[in-house]
């Protein structure tokens, strides 16, 4: 653990909770695409099923479980408590078009040709393009809210400091994980938009 | 290579 990594993962805490709290704030999810908050509990659904199989920290465990807990929580308000307010016409990105050539390539390009490793691959690509569908509804509608503009920036720096925190690792540990490091560029790059 | 058993990011 350095100070990039704490750093990363509370700015990834913070951006989750400020979304669910504008929306629950607002009651209103205008403006936030639904498609990637699914793909966003899916994402972490896929990574942290070694929950069930290995135990890291208490850190760990307990940011994976609100990780999760707070995704679904979110996907919820959206597409039940405040469904009213979705603005699903808007919402009109093909996720087929992420999900099918993603869980191709974690199939082809993994560490280990094995299910849970397979999961972990997918979920580390699909993370770094699940905001696709976020950004073509910004650009569908024109301008973002600025609570939306603080979540993305948020989202964007958590991976930026990942960045940092792997070249940290690779100098100081010779920790050197290709998988994550490319799909962590890509998904940085995406941000900067 | 990497085992899931090593991801200790999150």
């Amino acid at each position: 653990m350095n100070v990039f990594r704490l750093t990363g993962d509370l700015s990834h805490l913070a951006a989750i909770i400020i979304l669910l709290l504008k929306i629950w704030k607002t009651r209103s999810c205008a403006g936030i695409s639904g498609k990637s908050q699914i793909l966003f509990a899916l994402v972490f659904t896929t990574r942290y099923l070694d929950l069930l199989t290995s135990f890291i920290s208490l850190y760990n465990t307990s940011m994976k479980v609100i990780y999760i807990g707070c995704s679904y929580a979110t996907v919820y308000l959206i597409y039940m408590k405040f469904r009213a307010t979705y603005d699903g016409n808007h919402d009109s990105f093909r996720v087929e078009f992420l999900v099918v050539p993603v869980g191709g390539l974690a199939v082809l390009i993994n560490h280990d040709f094995s299910p849970l490793e397979i999961l972990w691959t997918f979920s580390i690509y699909l993370e770094s393009v699940a905001i696709l569908p976020q950004l073509f509804m910004i650009s569908k509608t024109g301008e973002a809210e600025t609570i939306t503009t603080h979540y993305l920036f948020c989202l964007g720096l958590y991976r930026a400091l990942y960045l940092f925190n792997w070249i940290w690792r690779y100098y100081f540990e010779g920790f050197f994980d290709m998988i994550a490091i490319v799909a962590g560029v890509v998904q940085t790059v995406l941000y900067c938009d | 290579g990497m085992r899931v058993e090593e991801h200790d990011e999150l």
